[in-house]
This record gives C-alpha cells, sequence and structure tokens, in this order.
C-alpha cells in the first residue's frame, strides 16, 4: 500500500509488512507520531515503539503493547489498528483529543518480532523468544514469564522445552529488558496495557501471589466499565479480575512488575475468541476485535487521564 | 515450515479437584508434546491443548482410562493453517 489509508487492517500482515506500515504512520504523521527503537531482539531486529504525543517533554504516558507472545496473531493486527486508529481520532474524539493533549502514549505492536517471523515462515504455533537455551535442544523463552516479579516461583515452568519457561534469569531475554529499561528511563508511565489472546479476559494483577493488589476496588471497577463498553459494540463477553483468581498463577509477568513499578494502570488483554478458533482466529474478525477492544482501552486511559497520580 | 496435520486442539472438562490434577500431570508428560493453549486453572474452566497426531490416541486413552470429559474443538489444525494461508496469499495477490 502506498499510504496507511489504504493498508488492509482486515488481513494478517507479514513482520516486514507491519514495519513498512509503521514508517508510513510516521511519515505521514511527523507532528504527531514518532518511532523509538527501544532495543533489538535475540536475532538482531529492531524493537520499534510508536509514540504519539502532541508536544511537551516527559508527560505522563499510557503503554500498549501486543504481540508479546508470537502466535496471537489478532493482537498484532489489532495494534495496527489501533496506531491508525489515534491518528485518525486526534482532533476529532474529544476524549481522545484530551488525552494526547495532555499524555503521551507509546504502541509496541511486535513485541516478540524474532517468534512474530517463525511464525510466518517455520512454525505458526511458536510463543516464545527464539533464543537457544544453553544445555539444552529446546529453543525459547516465555517473555510473560521473564519479568522480576515472583521470578521463578510457582505458575511458570523451569523446563526450557516448556511454552511457559521463565528462563535462566529475570529479564535475560532482550525484548523484555529493552521495555524494563524503557520503563525506568521514561519514568512516567501512569498505564500499561499489555494485550494477549485468546479467551477474552481482562486481568489485573497480580497473578504470582495471592496478595490483593492495594489498588484492586479501582482497578476492578475500571475493568467492569472497560468490558461493559467493550461488549457494548458486539455483545463479546469478557471475564475480569486479577490474574491468579480468575485464570491461575502465572510468575514472572509483565502486569505484575509494572504495576510494582508504581504504574497503578496495569492490565492484561485476552482477546477473543473463546476457544472456536483459538490462536487461529479468522482475519475477518480482526477489525470486529480491534474495534471493540478500542472501546475499552478508551475507558482505561479516559480514567487515568482523569486521575493522574 | 513445521505442519500440524491431523494435530488436534481437545477441550478438556475436569469434573473436579482430582481431575483437575490428574490434567495438570499432563503438563509434564513430555513425550506427548502437548501444547497447552489454555493452561489448567480451576475445574470450572476448560483446558485446551493441542496434541499431534503422533501422541493423540495415548491422550485420549489417559483420559477416558480417568473418565475425564473432553471435546474436540479443533479437529485437524492443518486444514484451518491452510485455510489461514490461502486467504493471507489470496489477499496479497489482490494487493498485487
Amino acid at each position: 500500500p502506498r499510504n496507511t489509508d489504504s493498508f488492509d487492517f482486515s488481513r494478517y500482515h507479514t513482520l516486514n509488512e507491519i514495519y513498512s506500515f509503521q514508517d508510513m504512520l510516521v511519515a505521514e504523521n511527523p507532528k504527531m507520531v514518532s518511532k523509538i527503537v527501544i532495543g533489538r531482539s535475540y536475532e538482531g531486529r529492531p524493537l520499534n515503539v510508536l509514540k504519539f504525543s502532541t508536544g511537551g517533554t516527559n508527560r505522563p504516558a499510557i503503554w500498549i503493547d501486543t504481540g508479546i507472545h508470537s502466535r496471537e496473531w489478532v493482537t498484532q493486527a489489532s495494534g495496527t489498528w489501533f496506531a491508525k486508529k489515534i491518528v485518525t481520532d486526534y482532533g476529532s474524539d474529544p476524549a481522545l483529543t484530551a488525552i494526547l493533549d495532555t499524555m503521551d502514549i507509546f504502541l509496541e505492536i511486535v513485541t516478540n518480532p524474532d517468534g512474530y517471523y517463525y511464525t510466518h515462515n517455520t512454525n505458526r504455533m511458536w510463543r516464545k523468544t527464539r533464543k537457544p537455551n544453553s544445555g539444552s535442544s529446546c529453543v525459547g523463552v516465555d517473555p510473560n514469564r521473564n519479568w522480576d516479579a515472583g521470578f521463578g516461583g510457582a505458575g511458570a515452568s523451569s523446563n526450557p522445552c516448556s511454552e511457559t519457561y521463565h528462563g535462566p534469569s529475570a529479564h535475560s531475554e532482550s525484548e523484555v529488558k529493552s521495555i524494563v529499561d524503557f520503563v525506568k528511563s521514561h519514568g512516567n508511565l501512569k498505564a500499561f496495557l499489555s494485550i494477549h489472546s485468546y479467551s477474552q479476559m481482562l486481568l489485573y494483577p497480580y497473578g504470582y501471589t495471592r496478595t490483593v493488589a492495594k489498588d484492586q476496588a479501582e482497578l476492578h471497577a475500571v475493568a467492569e466499565k472497560a468490558i461493559t463498553d467493550l461488549a457494548s459494540l458486539y455483545g463479546t463477553r469478557y471475564r475480569y479480575g486479577s490474574i491468579i483468581t480468575t485464570i491461575y498463577q502465572a510468575s514472572g509477568g509483565t502486569i505484575d512488575w509494572t504495576y510494582n513499578q508504581g504504574i497503578k494502570y496495569s492490565y492484561t488483554f485476552e482477546l477473543r475468541d473463546t476457544g472456536r478458533y483459538g490462536f487461529i482466529l479468522p482475519a475477518n474478525q480482526i477489525i470486529p476485535t480491534a474495534k471493540e477492544t478500542w472501546l475499552a482501552l478508551m475507558v482505561i486511559m479516559d480514567h487515568t487521564y482523569k486521575n493522574l497520580y | 515450515k513445521e505442519t500440524f496435520d491431523g494435530h488436534q486442539v481437545l477441550r478438556i472438562a475436569p469434573r473436579d479437584e482430582a481431575q483437575l490434577a490428574l490434567v495438570k500431570d499432563m503438563e509434564d508428560m513430555m513425550e506427548f508434546e502437548l501444547d497447552f493453549w489454555k493452561g489448567v486453572t480451576e475445574v470450572a474452566t476448560h483446558v485446551d491443548v493441542r496434541v499431534p497426531f503422533h501422541s493423540l490416541q495415548s491422550t485420549k486413552t489417559y483420559l477416558e482410562s480417568q473418565d475425564i470429559k473432553y471435546s474436540i474443538m479443533i479437529e485437524d489444525l492443518q486444514v484451518m493453517l491452510d485455510e489461514e494461508q490461502e486467504e493471507m496469499d489470496s489477499a496479497a495477490r489482490d494487493a498485487e
């Protein structure tokens, strides 16, 4: 496509097509969109983060990432749609305009590029990173078990061949460490939204402990509003709650770490579906999924904007 | 490119904590090469697991011998992947 208006959001795209989309979006919106490379994947691919900003310096910000588990293709596809939505709606949607007049948004669409490339070219079912594990023939670490939050505890595997292998140490994966370093250097993130699929859930900390998050009541109320707005579009039903009470114990998870860093509004989404197609969600569900998810994201972003801390 | 001919995704519904533990034990049966799409959580929530063709029979035998209920969520994974790939290819051709 010659521009992002003719980009086909209703189909799945290769890694290069998404990289090209990102560059086109930056070129078309030089005053609002920039691309930051926060690091490199194990195989040397750039970890691109799109920054949406209307000015200011180190403004309070919102982080959104998709694709940390590479086979969850509807998430990278939704992230691409979110990027275009932001530039399209700024100036016309009052709520988003208010948010972006005060805050920045950071969007990492392909958070695990090595894995994503591998799903397109070798193994569609690949979930983890692609770094070899010394002493094992099995490759990769689950990047959602590699964070320094209950790292290595129950709810992750110490077996390199497992899909939930936590890795040799916390932040051992460059895909994870790059985000850790960015979060620490930015220092002013107020919301952190990490998007997975499938099973239609909206989750908040904690996953590694049964300790109730100190902001649990507020996180729960915002989640309830978010899934209500999400369901208003197509009736898609979500469950919501803390990770450990809603699905299972999971240690070393992304949003447990971000919450412990003080980023109050830390959520994980599990997008469509509930298991008719699982990770092989048909492309004709990409745009409906992205649209309904956007409504939930807007609830959380709007609440963050109105409750800066 | 890895193919998944004959791989099935089973949806397992443990009836009680004992059956939940038996399903949990399957996570350590590395020889089955099971891929848990939705892991073991609580009794009320089903477990989705991709089972390679070579361990399909032994997996079903294990479940049936323990009287653990399951259904077939995806009959043949490769068929779905072929459809997905065909759709991507035709969309790319249209774009060309």
